[in-house]
């Protein structure tokens, strides 16, 4: 997965 | 999103939302670790920063904004509006013997060593021990009001539902971060012996208090 377009999660 | 998810975030903004209503309806924080608030104040800050780079949905935009605002009211009314009443003298966790260990570990153990994901680590890994404050005030007092103790399970709760979401996600999308699993896992073991209490006491009627 891509970790620079960031969390979904909160 | 899967139930597990939308169920663990309803849980988590339903303990923010108990936590702020209790000090506000009983004027008092008596009780409430402020130092805890200050290290979801700090959580939620290191997390969201993402706000300012990426979209995601206007769920995730909606909830991380009230996250972040609930957080600040509450230290707000805790060690401003309603100062008089805090509890500092029971109060005396020391939270840097959990920031800075927290702090190095996510600088060593990230998925990118980038600022943004590094504070995004540090946020994980703080948020799994940011309640200890609160239970070792409530192991020193030894006691909690039954508000609090809503306020603890759903904490807890919301926890426990995001292993199920990860299971769930892992299982239909293949997703895992194995970052965010382990504090999850952690944190809600923390919670373990409190989640006993509250269904043998709390939830008979009785005032959660332990032996003394």
């Amino acid at each position: 997965t891509d970790k620079t377009t960031g969390h979904d999660e909160l | 999103m899967n139930i597990f998810r939308l169920a663990g975030d309803l849980s988590h903004l339903a303990a923010i939302i108990i936590l702020l209503l209790k000090i506000w309806k009983t004027r008092s924080c008596a009780g409430i670790s402020g130092k805890s608030q200050i290290l979801f104040a700090l959580v939620f800050t290191t997390r969201y920063l993402d706000l300012l780079t990426s979209f995601i949905s206007l769920y995730n935009t909606f909830m991380k904004v009230v996250y972040i605002g609930c957080a600040y009211a509450t230290v707000y009314l805790i060690y401003m509006k309603f100062k008089a009443t805090y509890d500092g003298n029971h109060d005396t966790f020391r939270v840097e013997f959990l920031v800075v260990p927290v702090g190095g570990l996510a600088f060593l153990v990230n998925h990118d060593f980038s600022p943004l994901e590094i504070l995004w680590t540090f946020s994980i890994y703080l948020e799994s021990v940011a309640i200890l404050p609160q239970l070792f005030l409530i192991s020193k007092t030894g006691e909690a009001e039954t508000i609090t103790t809503h306020y603890l399970f759903c904490l807890g709760v919301y926890r426990a539902l995001y292993l199920f979401n990860w299971i769930w996600r892992f299982y239909f999308e293949g997703f895992f971060d194995m970052i965010a699993i382990v504090a999850g896992v952690v944190q809600t073991i923390l919670y373990c012996d409190f989640f006993y209490l509250y269904v043998t006491k709390v939830l008979k009627g009785k005032k959660l208090s332990l032996p003394a």
